[in-house]
Order: C-alpha cells, then structure tokens, then sequence
C-alpha cells in the first residue's frame, strides 16, 4: 500500500 | 482482510444505514446532530479522494461510495428535506474548534507531507472527535432515542473492532499505522460514554 498510511482500509 | 476488520466495517455501514432510514422513516432528524453528520462527510470526503486515484477492490471502492453517498443524503435530509425538524438550538457544538485544531495537527503530525496524505491524516484526526457535536446536543437535550442510541453503538463498535484488526494486522503482517491507532483509540473512548 502507499506510504505510510493504511490505505487499504476504510 | 480480517474478520475484526469486516464486522468493523459493516457495524460502521449498519450505523449509517440505520441513521439514515430512521430520518427517512420518521421524517424527521429531531435529536440528530446535523453538525456531526456535516463532520462525517467531510471525513469520508478527505479519506476517499484515492477513489479517483488508485482502485484497491470492488469492495474497498464499493463500500467508500456508499459511505460517502450515505453521509451526503443524510446531510440533505436533516439541512433541506427536513429541514423543519432540525432541532438547531440544541445542535449549538462550535465544529470550528473541533477542525481548525484537527487541520492544524494534520499539517504537523502526519506520514507524508503531500496533499492526499495530509487530507487522509485530517479525515483520520477529524473522525475520532466527529460525534462530539453529537454527543453535545444529547447532553443538551437530556435524552437520546433509542434509535440514536443504536446509531452511537454501532459506530462506537466499528471503531473499537478496527483496533483489534490493527492488532491482527501487526501480529500477522507487521503493518501498523500510529496515527490511526492513536485516533481510532481517542475516537474509541469517547463512545464509551
């Protein structure tokens, strides 16, 4: 997933 | 995808379906803060933007249209549809002081120091105080329907249960991401009330 974040989640 | 993680997500969509059957329903949003709800579609507006730039799964980009296409109806049915039921007096909660701070801190603390990254990170703080207002007018009012009250527990629940699925996560695949966890337990705390 992209940087850092947790993009793949809601 | 976990199990934490999909009993999250369709508690969170429960909480929003329920809410906005109960206005349409009813007719009427007497004791739903319209400032919480403005919150909300402010948040899935700033965390959905990758909508328009990268596709995950039908059911990440499925479920992001829902939340956002919910959040913007229920918006309508409280400030026009409705309109005549909102209980304006009671909904007095000042939302500037809930997201100057929350733009501010999502300009300092955040991943990455681009746009889509610093608007995740406000969608992310702005959420977990979201229901503030809410939780304002109940106070005010002295009384919550019992709809309402199904309404908080179910999105107090969705967070809670993303906790455990970012223990899952940690434990299983070594991902973990501080700034929602610190938010989602802020966001988790203040439902227990």
């Amino acid at each position: 997933c992209p940087l850092g974040g947790s993009k793949d989640e809601l | 995808m976990n199990v934490f993680r999909l009993t999250g997500d369709l508690s969170h969509l429960a909480a929003i379906i329920i809410l906005l059957l109960k206005i349409w329903k009813t007719r009427s949003c007497a004791g739903i803060s319209g400032k919480s709800q403005i919150l909300f579609a402010l948040v899935f507006t700033t965390r959905y933007l990758d909508l328009l730039t990268s596709f995950i799964s039908l059911y990440n980009t499925s479920m992001k249209v829902i939340y956002i296409g919910c959040s913007y109806a229920t918006v309508y049915l409280i400030y026009m549809k409705f309109r005549a039921t909102y209980d304006g007096n009671h909904d007095s909660f000042r939302v500037e002081f809930l997201v100057v701070p929350v733009g501010g801190l999502a300009v300092l603390i955040n991943h990455d120091f681009s746009p889509l990254e610093i608007l995740w990170t406000f969608s992310i703080y702005l959420e977990s105080v979201a229901i503030l207002p809410q939780l304002f007018m109940i106070s005010k009012t002295g009384e919550a329907e019992t709809i309402t009250t199904h309404y908080l527990f179910c999105l107090g629940l969705y967070r809670a249960l993303y906790l455990f699925n970012w223990i899952w996560r940690y434990y299983f695949e070594g991902f973990f991401d501080m700034i929602a966890i610190v938010a989602g337990v802020v966001q988790t705390v203040l439902y227990c009330d």
